[in-house]
């Protein structure tokens, strides 16, 4: 019932938690659902401007990877 | 779905200058390119916001500033360490949090974007931080969050935001050239040396390195409490024309048991009241109850101070230690806890000081320097800790 991050998925929902769109501690590896995970990734989508898979996908870690301010994208 | 059928726009963060005319500081530079080229690159970048908005910036070049921008490596001191070439570039604070701009030196800084990464591209986003921007959603304006070398001149989506915060460029007051030299500025003094005489000899009081509470506020000064006495300490030791009253200085009557210096605030703390001042003038509402301020932390401190290992908030009493946690705000669960986490600190500590990068534990006069790394007093072979404080810190 829950997601364990694969190692590419990891590195995605790193950066995720590190922008402010999602609440995710890996020190304290609570579990997340799929379905939050991938609401998240379609916001981090439609922020970026890509089409909305709401997937971790090439084209989505691809962007993630690429040079940027350190300033959280989601402010509480 | 809601997000998704919003309109793009820019986001603001929620703080912003009750000024408009602001100064800032080029603490640190680039070896990337000259420090001429990054002081235009910086002023140019200023000019971005400048041109649109009622704002004008200064540059200063040793008085305090309100924007103080610096290059650095790895961690660095604000609990957000960077992470060497590419990725992230740079990060600013909001301006409830300081607004200083910091710039990964692991980067390859360039004066144009065919050569490296563009300083000036960068910095004119991280100031749109500075002045209380968030990232926006639209993804040609400079305030998107991901690198763009095509950079050409603000957005409508930037302007409009720095408008709503500061007004537009008809509601500047006066015009000032950002260039103007500041009229005001001494000629920095000769470093007092040891081998000098430093100016007249301290009280002896004073001169035992003894103190209750210790803290570097924003613009690197430092300042040392003793009883209902001050005084301000630069790198040889004391400033001449010191200690003067905290009661004429700071408003305050009585010992400090505490003080706590993080982006433009100071905490002063007394018994189980805070005082609060932003870059040295009282905050208006204080002083509160420490419970009121910081859930959870107990009154009748020890000690407060920013850890350089984290950035994160510590507060210390007796035999036990409190992280305080500012996005719960309240400490944070499973404290407090022992002292004895951090090996070879005594209890009841004075003070408690980051300086440089790093931090520094006072008792009785003496003092430990940490090793964040080993989380352990740091080991010298040639001269253990504890140190006398009186001739490191005071200069006696």
């Amino acid at each position: 019932t829950g997601a364990h991050p694969a190692p590419t998925q990891s590195k995605g929902v790193d950066f995720l938690a590190r922008f402010g769109y999602i609440d995710y501690n890996p020190r304290l590896g609570n579990i997340m659902s799929q379905h939050d995970l991938s609401a998240a990734v379609m916001n981090f989508q439609r922020f970026a401007g890509l089409e909305q898979t709401g997937q971790l996908d090439h084209i989505t870690l691809e962007k993630m990877d690429s040079p940027r301010c350190g300033n959280r994208d989601v402010v509480g | 779905s809601d997000a998704a059928a919003r309109k793009k726009r820019y986001a603001l963060q929620g703080s912003k200058w009750q000024k408009k005319h602001l100064t800032y500081k080029i603490a640190s530079h680039t070896t990337d390119i000259s420090r001429r080229d990054t002081e235009n690159a910086i002023n140019k970048a200023f000019k971005v916001w400048e041109a649109e908005s009622g704002l004008t910036f200064r540059q200063v070049r040793s008085s305090k500033a309100d924007i103080e921008i610096k290059f650095a490596e790895k961690a660095h001191g604000d609990g957000d360490p960077f992470d060497g070439p590419s990725k992230t570039l740079a990060h600013a604070f909001f301006p409830q949090f300081g607004g200083d701009a910091h710039f990964d030196e692991a980067e390859k800084w360039a004066v144009s974007a065919d050569k490296g990464v563009s300083l000036f591209i960068v910095a004119a986003h991280e100031f749109g931080h500075s002045l209380g921007l968030s990232h926006s959603d639209v993804n040609q304006a400079l305030m998107a969050p991901f690198y763009n070398p095509n950079y050409d001149g603000l957005h409508d989506d930037d302007i409009r935001a720095i408008r709503i915060l500061y007004g537009s460029p008809s509601d500047k007051h006066r015009p000032q050239s950002s260039t103007t030299p500041p009229r005001t500025t001494r000629k920095p003094r000769p470093g007092i040396t040891r081998q000098t005489t430093t100016t007249k000899t301290p009280p002896v009081g004073a001169c035992n390195g003894r103190f209750d509470a210790i803290t570097m506020v924003r613009n690197g000064t430092t300042y040392a409490f003793k009883g209902d006495k001050f005084w301000k300490l630069n790198d040889q030791g004391m400033e001449p024309g010191y200690p003067k009253s905290t009661k004429k200085i700071w408003g305050l009557s009585g010992k400090v048991d505490a003080s706590l210096s993080f982006g433009a605030y100071t905490d002063l703390f007394q018994g189980d009241v805070i005082h609060r001042y932003i870059n040295g003038i009282p905050m208006h509402g204080y002083p509160k109850r420490i419970s009121e301020v910081y859930k959870g932390i107990p009154s009748k401190l020890d000690t407060a101070f920013v850890w350089s290992g984290n950035g994160k908030v510590y507060f210390v009493k007796g035999d036990k230690y409190w992280r305080y946690n500012p996005s719960l705000r309240k400490s944070d669960n499973g404290y407090p806890r022992p002292l004895s986490v951090w090996k070879g600190l005594p209890e009841r500590l004075d003070a408690a000081l980051k300086w440089k990068d790093r931090t520094y534990f006072f008792k009785n006069g003496y003092y430990w320097r940490f090793d964040d790394e080993r989380v352990e007093v740091a080991q010298s072979l040639k001269t253990p800790y504890p140190r006398r404080s009186d001739a490191w810190w005071l200069g006696c």
